[in-house]
């Protein structure tokens, strides 16, 4: 939207209303995630800022477009809108954004079948000229988080809009993540130049290798190459696809002695949150011996040399295949993350390879479903895969079921399964999220569009049967086998039969080297739950609070037995009063001050008035007095 | 017998637009609310 009245600023304040369903609440935090990755839009509590972002559940999935600068601004997320994708969507109409489609452009691009369109909603297909909206400069994107589908507002099955490249029919209206250009547009708008949680990104393809620098306190060097006689044949992120590109680095185990090292540090990294997530491609030609150490070298004011720490130490590399890695580290000075290959005992023909490696400070995946040789099971009837057996933080043994048996979609499921720790967990299970991703291998992480979805636990939700759906999986699960013949109990998946399309699952970087991976986490999200928090303090509350009434959004507390009422402020404003029924501002005071200082002006301006006025009377009579005795002769002289 | 998942989205992956279409509101361009009272665009 053009005028830069609708702009927010950089930081912009935000409210979870206790209306919005938990699961919303999870993925809204995560989609604020996505936004400090990819642009310079952070996402705040508010903190009585004049102007908040307050998202509810209310009746669908809507935002109002750019800033309106009317104080509370509401986003709602309602039933089935609580999609990573729908709230991104939903916050790029609060950041200024328009739909894709509605560009002036937009006929070079899409043609709209108007007699598809149900009768009465021709006006959504509408489009603004270049005075109301401005694309920056940015071609018409078909990927855009903001583009409809082909089938919006259809009067029968037909699509309502046609691309003009057919590649793109299936393309338009998918909610997987930002596009390229969406991140280009948001960026221009609000002149980004960085981000808050994303660090590096490195596939070795330029020659500078991203300011890597060989450490001199070791026995051998990592190598940039596009190929290993003893493998990888080619690297991971253009899998070979580009002659005379497609690097990796290498240490070749096979030329050094047994404990040999070889160490890669990465350029200077400047933390800001405190905790970062290292992702990378690991390829072992060696031997299962070597070993792929994980370091920090930490600097602080009393050593500029920094300080080596020892994150990880990654063993059992697979050989003759590329597998991805995360590592979670816990920086908060500057630092440089170093690779340490370490020949092992054994026989070597290769060594260790790295590749796509990105550096951010997000969290990690908890688990990592690593799928091989994906494609044999698309098109098979019948194929439904499960996940080896992961806990949560929490120690909920679950599985993830990812359904491959319908001609179109790709479903995907979240099970609890019975585990080792279940005597001593809470069941029905409260209120954990399961997120589960469907990875794009784009070697930036910042161009990954991957598909995520998030369910959470409800302990009061309750199955057909009349069970508790979420109780402990050997009470309500079916029996099940594992492959190694050990029986376990799964309770009935939960999630979507319509996670993606099969089409789109063979898009992008979904599946690379015929391999698929699954990143999950299930995180207790119970503090979310206003409600649940402090159960004891909410019912007193409630019983005090029952007789008070607090004006003006006050929320009512108790303290010392006594029911109070908690007033909004913002930075130059307040409510006060018993109930919050009194509003004061900086305004107002000064207001106040300006005019006591003019009162008081006018008292004594009026005090000296009349003391003049009664000295000159005074004098004059005195004057008058001295006058009659005087000749006229001494009046001139005087 | 139990079914073996629940699905949340009953088999159909509906767009914002269909979510807030079955929901019978009127907003412009489907998802968008303006300020004042009319969302249609005149």
């Amino acid at each position: 939207i053009t005028g830069e009245r609708y702009r927010w600023s950089h930081t912009i304040p935000y409210v979870l209303d206790d209306s919005l369903e938990m699961n919303a609440k999870g993925v809204i935090l995560d989609a604020f995630e996505r936004y400090h990755l990819k642009t310079c839009i952070e996402f705040k509590p508010w903190a009585g800022e004049a102007n908040y972002i307050s998202v509810f559940k209310g009746s669908g999935c809507w935002s109002y477009v750019g800033n309106r600068h009317v104080g509370k601004q509401e986003i709602s997320i309602g039933t089935n809108c609580d999609r990573i994708a729908t709230v991104q969507h939903e916050f790029l109409h609060a950041l200024g954004f328009w739909h894709e489609q509605s560009r002036s452009d937009r006929d070079d691009y899409v043609s709209i079948i108007w007699d598809r369109i149900n009768s009465g909603k021709e006006h959504n297909f509408n489009t603004y000229n270049d005075q109301e909206s401005d694309s920056l400069n940015v071609p018409y994107d078909y990927t855009s988080v903001m583009h409809y589908s082909k089938t919006a507002f259809q009067n029968g099955t037909e699509p309502t809009i046609v691309t003009k490249i057919p590649e793109f029919m299936d393309v338009i209206g998918q909610r997987l993540d930002f596009s390229d250009y969406d991140i280009l547009k948001l960026n221009r708008l609000y002149n980004c130049s960085s981000s808050l949680s994303f660090m590096d990104s490195c596939n070795f393809e330029l020659e500078n290798v991203c300011g890597m620098i060989q450490s001199s306190a070791d026995s051998a060097d990592w190598q940039r190459v596009s190929q290993v006689p003893g493998g990888p044949e080619n690297d991971y992120s253009n899998m070979g696809q580009c002659k005379g590109s497609g690097f990796f680095m290498h240490f070749d185990s096979s030329s050094v002695n047994v404990g040999a090292t070889a160490l890669l540090e990465s350029r200077i990294l400047y933390p800001k949150r405190g905790f970062q997530c290292l992702q990378f491609y690991l390829y072992n030609s060696g031997n299962e011996q070597d070993q792929l150490n994980i370091y920090i070298r930490e600097y602080s004011a009393g050593n500029v040399n920094g300080t080596l720490t020892l994150v990880e130490e990654i063993k059992e590399i697979p050989i003759g295949s590329w597998k991805l890695y995360h590592v979670t580290l816990k920086v908060t000075n500057k630092f440089r993350v170093v690779f340490g290959g370490i020949r092992g005992s054994g026989s070597s023909s290769g060594g260790l390879s790295i590749d796509d490696v990105n550096l951010s400070e997000t969290q990690c995946p908890h688990h990592v479903w690593h799928i091989k040789n994906f494609t044999q099971f698309i098109g098979s009837p019948n194929v439904n895969l499960y996940s080896p057996p992961f806990y949560s933080s929490k120690g909920y043994a679950f599985q993830i079921q990812l359904t491959l048996n319908n001609s179109t979609n790709v479903g995907i499921y979240f099970h609890l399964i019975s585990g080792a720790n279940d005597d001593q967990l809470q069941w029905p299970c409260p209120w954990q999220q399961a997120t589960m991703t469907l990875l794009d291998q784009n070697s930036d992480i910042r161009q990954r569009m991957s598909n995520q979805r998030s369910i959470t636990t409800d302990p009061s939700m309750i199955s057909d049967n009349g069970n508790y759906f979420w109780d402990r999986p050997s009470k309500v699960g079916a029996l099940a086998v594992f492959t190694n013949g050990t029986q376990f109990r799964r309770g009935v998946g939960f999630g979507t039969s319509a996670f993606i399309t099969h089409e789109r699952l063979q898009s992008r970087d979904f599946i690379k080297g015929n391999d698929v991976y699954i990143l999950s986490t299930v995180e207790d999200i119970s503090h979310l739950n206003s409600i649940q928090m402090e159960p004891i303090i909410s019912s007193i509350t409630d019983d005090l609070c029952t007789k008070v009434s607090c004006e003006n959004d006050g929320i009512c507390t108790v303290h010392n037995n006594k029911a109070e009422c908690r007033c909004p402020s913002g930075e130059d404003w307040w409510y006060m009063g018993e109930r919050c029924e009194k509003r004061g501002s900086t305004r107002d005071t000064i207001v106040i001050a300006a005019s006591s200082a003019a009162a008081a002006f006018a008292l004594m301006l009026i005090v000296t008035l009349v003391s003049v006025y009664y000295t000159r009377r005074k004098y004059r009579k005195k004057t008058s007095s001295n006058t009659t005795n005087m000749s006229p002769e001494n009046q001139h002289a005087f | 017998p139990t079914p073996e998942n629940f699905d949340v989205d009953d088999g159909i992956n509906q767009d914002i637009f269909d979510i807030n279409e079955d929901l019978g509101l009127d907003l412009f361009e489907g998802d968008i609310r303006l300020d004042g009272v009319q969302e249609r665009n005149s």
